[in-house]
């Protein structure tokens, strides 16, 4: 699994 | 969405709220660093700049705009319409001392080297430290009267409630965030010397006072 960014999260 | 997010959100609803609603009863902005505000009205604007670019759900919407907007809401009150109980004298930590950090980091440290990626890792790390002015002087003046003590305790809560959610999602869904995750520990870690004033003497019915 890639790091990602939270972008679901604020 | 897990449970340690939904209580985090809510808990960072309230902080603002509560913010809005001593100022505005009081009619006084006294206590209230006013840079720390303005640095998280930046914090706001950078990070939700894809709010008309990706719809995520009306949640996320609703939240950005609510977060946006009393923000800004709270920097007016304070540098506009009660400019006079502002206690600027107090307010002294400069700012530039965490936004062109934050900034360079931001240049460094991103998931694509892209206008919105930037903006987005500069929120990320600003919000980190946004704090350290209201922490400044609160330590420079001694004490915070107990509603700001209550804003304080609700704002440091909601990343130590996103830190359970990142474990959370971390174990059972695979996603993990390092930008967010280490500056989400860092503001955490900020808030540790308040969150012990707070249990000690504002639960106990005592006024937040620093000692000397």
């Amino acid at each position: 699994q890639p790091a990602a960014a939270s972008k679901d999260e604020l | 969405m897990t449970l340690f997010r939904l209580a985090g959100d809510l808990s960072h609803v309230l902080a603002i709220l509560l913010l809005l609603y001593k100022i505005w009863t009081t009619k006084s902005a006294a206590g209230i660093s006013g840079k720390t505000q303005l640095m998280f009205c930046m914090v706001y604007v950078t990070r939700y700049l894809d709010l008309f670019t990706s719809f995520i759900s009306v949640y996320n919407s609703t939240m950005k705009v609510l977060f946006i907007s009393a923000s800004v809401a709270t920097v007016y009150l304070i540098y506009f319409k009660f400019k006079a109980t502002y206690d600027g004298n107090h307010d002294t930590f400069r700012m530039e001392f965490v936004i062109v950090p934050a900034l360079i980091l931001a240049l460094i440290w991103n998931y694509a080297f892209t206008f919105f990626e930037i903006s987005w890792a500069f929120s990320i790390f600003l919000e980190a430290v946004a704090i350290l002015p209201q922490l400044f002087m609160v330590t420079k003046t001694g004490e915070a009267e107990n509603i700001t003590s209550h804003y304080l305790f609700a704002l440091g809560s909601y990343r130590a409630l996103y830190i359970l959610n990142w474990i959370d999602r971390y174990y059972f869904e695979g996603h993990w965030d390092p930008i967010a995750v280490t500056a989400g520990i860092v503001q955490t870690v900020l808030y540790g010397d308040f969150f012990y004033l707070y249990f000690t003497r504002v639960i106990k019915g005592r006024k937040l006072q620093v000692l000397p």
